[in-house]
């Protein structure tokens, strides 16, 4: 009996110490943004709270590549058509869906969430605006948006992240607009982008704006669960280049895009880089826990949120061949790909 | 999800948003 209570409680102890550590974290997290509100209340501006490099490791070691490929999975099997009303009456309630857009109103048409998730809207459901060069590609919030300063974009106000880790460094090739004339890197051998020296960080923003007098803008547009999921091209241009950087899938909601720096250079992301009359033009889908798989509609090459990759990596493609030395022409609203779950 | 827009534009490209607003696919996001 004695053997019995003392080999328990050390069986134990291993659970409560990770109750209290963990209960003991949440509730230091949760004065801090008390603290952070009444703060706000005096008026007075309050940082950003970012996240510390170990929280940071933390994070990233979850297996969220995994996980988003056995919620994709799920979300795979055909539900039986009973079933299928209240699981899509349910998301529909939870994440403030509107039918009456879909193209298809009908329920018991989608055979898995997935088929759902990806559902298309009424042509008429959403008019594109003919008035200004650069419309909105999907549904969403915006982030933020503004003029890209000193080679850092603003994910969300005051956390940034590299641009050149973000695009990944230039790439040889007269076809793409970066117009670095380096020696051709092989596909796949990229090192992140990061090992570029501060110097050439600026230089790195100067060589994509190929005008004289022009800026570099940015905007972030993020997709909440409910939202439609496809997109569209924002506004004439020519897609030259594709590049896959695997990654994690950390969720991008804003407020994990508030506490941690670089979020976008972490996750998987499908970087489109062309042009439009007025230079540089480029196109980034970034992926998430339940939203792991990105599909660009002209692109069957590529394969996203697949098991096998090598951390830090990135796949190169190019649209342009001595066949087609035009690269993809996109007209403003056309369909271009789709996030997908899992 | 999130869709990040990099592009280059005159210095009077001009974006018709808030930050933290809904939009939805075909609205304008900005134009010179």
């Amino acid at each position: 009996f004695h053997t019995a209570a003392t080999r328990t409680l050390f069986r134990l102890r291993p659970f409560y110490f990770l109750v209290a550590t963990g209960g003991g974290y949440v509730g230091y997290r949760q004065y801090e943004k008390y603290r952070d509100r009444e703060l706000e209340r005096l008026g007075l501006e309050v940082p950003p709270r970012l996240a510390g490099e170990w929280e940071v490791a933390l994070y990233k070691s979850v297996p969220t590549r995994l996980l988003s490929r056995a919620w994709g999975r799920l979300n795979q099997v055909e539900l039986p058509t009973w079933l299928r009303k209240p699981v899509y009456s349910l998301y529909i309630w939870t994440f403030g869906v509107n039918m009456k857009e879909a193209a298809v109103e009908d329920l018991d048409h989608y055979r898995n969430l997935s088929e759902f998730f990806s559902r298309k809207l009424k042509p008429q459901a959403r008019p594109v605006c003919g008035l200004h060069s650069v419309i909105s590609p999907s549904d969403g919030k915006i982030l933020n948006f503004g003029q890209v300063q000193n080679c850092e974009v603003e994910q969300v106000k005051g956390v940034t992240y590299s641009l050149e880790s973000f695009l990944g460094p230039r790439t040889p090739g007269d076809e793409l607009p970066f117009g670095s004339q380096e020696p051709a890197r092989e596909a796949g051998q990229g090192e992140p982008a990061g090992a570029a020296q501060a110097p050439a960080h600026c230089s790195f923003q100067n060589q994509l704006v190929t005008k004289e007098g022009n800026e570099l803008y940015h905007c972030v547009i993020y997709l909440a669960p409910g939202d439609y999921h496809c997109f569209h091209s924002p506004t004439d241009w020519r897609v030259a280049h594709r590049r896959h950087f695997p990654g994690s899938l950390m969720s991008v909601n804003p407020g994990i895009a508030r506490w941690i720096k670089e979020l976008f250079c972490h996750n998987e992301r499908v970087v489109l880089t062309g042009d439009w009359k007025h230079g540089f033009f480029s196109l980034t889908a970034v992926g998430a826990t339940n939203v792991g798989s990105i599909r660009i509609y002209f692109d069957r090459e590529l394969h996203t949120n697949s098991p096998m990759y090598s951390k830090g990596s990135y796949n190169d493609f190019s649209y342009i061949s001595h066949s087609n030395k035009e690269g993809i022409p996109m007209r403003k609203g056309e369909h271009l790909g789709e996030f997908n779950l899992g | 999800s999130t869709i990040v827009l990099i592009f280059e534009a005159p210095k009077d490209f001009n974006f018709h948003l808030k930050p933290g607003q809904k939009i939805r696919f075909g609205e304008a996001l900005g134009s010179l």
